[in-house]
């Protein structure tokens, strides 16, 4: 039995909006110590790696091991259907063949009850390594964003170079070309407003604007993204929970 | 521009 409860159904809905326009049919392997999962989507460029520990609910139980198959567009049309406050609680018996979605607005005693088909998903479950990183970059999510949003109307790469001071993004397109720089630095005041660079090695490294554009829907989680590069292995983008994350691998470009 | 990579061999199947 599942009973996996969101003290604000708000949460999941920014976690499942986060990663649904880039992967749609995705399994939720639910365990003792929490939910995890896994997509990759259709062209195999873009890894998306989602971990939701039991202190990011209120209420968890999942008392064998489940699988949950899910079509993250029909999940979503029912989140859509509960009021960001209300609690959201996910139920399964422990050989389901639907979930239930209860949302309860405490103050109102409305209670309201969803069922969504769950689906038989072939997908591989990936063995996720620690991989070798040339730079972490951690920054606020807000301002990668908008860097992304702005840079992609130019181009459909977008480049991202880092020395030791500076980390530099670069469109250049057909109608013009822009670019953003930034330096690292400590906001005292507001620390999710600082930009931390910890650089090994300078990277100069070239990404399709359309996989940023998704991983950015991602910013609702969280006030900071987490950047690690690498010229050897796929980009890493974070972000954090209270309890687990949503993560993002995303090959780069090459030169031709 | 560029050729856009692909994820495939740096995760193995568990």
């Amino acid at each position: 039995m599942l009973e996996a409860k969101f003290q604000e159904a708000s949460l999941f809905k920014r976690i499942i909006d986060g990663f649904k326009d880039c992967v749609q049919l995705v399994n939720f392997q639910c365990k003792e110590d929490g939910i995890i999962a896994q997509a990759v989507d259709d062209s195999r460029v873009l890894l998306v790696s989602l971990e939701i520990g039991v202190e990011a609910f209120q209420d968890y139980r999942c008392d064998h091991p489940v699988t949950l198959g899910m079509d993250l567009s029909s999940l979503s049309k029912i989140l859509r259907c509960g009021n960001n406050t209300d609690t959201l609680t996910l139920i399964a018996d422990d050989t389901p063949d639907a979930i239930i979605l209860l949302f309860e607005d405490t103050k109102k005693d409305r209670i309201s009850e969803y069922s969504l088909k769950l689906m038989d998903i072939d997908a591989d479950f990936l063995k996720i390594e620690d991989l070798q990183y040339d730079t972490t970059l951690m920054m606020p999510s807000a301002e990668f964003s908008k860097t992304v949003r702005d840079l992609s109307q130019l181009s459909d790469s977008l480049n991202i170079l880092v020395t030791k001071e500076t980390i530099k993004f670069v469109a250049t397109g057909d109608v013009g070309s822009g670019s953003v720089i930034l330096k690292p630095f400590i906001n005292m005041e507001n620390p999710d407003e600082s930009i931390k660079l910890d650089m090994d090695q300078p990277v100069d490294l070239t990404f399709g604007s359309k996989y940023l554009q998704d991983i950015v829907k991602g910013s609702a989680l969280s006030n900071k993204i987490g950047i690690r590069l690498s010229s050897e292995a796929p980009a890493l983008f974070q972000f954090d929970l209270s309890s687990g994350f949503l993560q993002f691998f995303l090959a780069p470009k090459f030169d031709d | 521009s560029g050729v856009q990579g692909r994820l495939d061999g740096f995760f193995k199947v568990v």
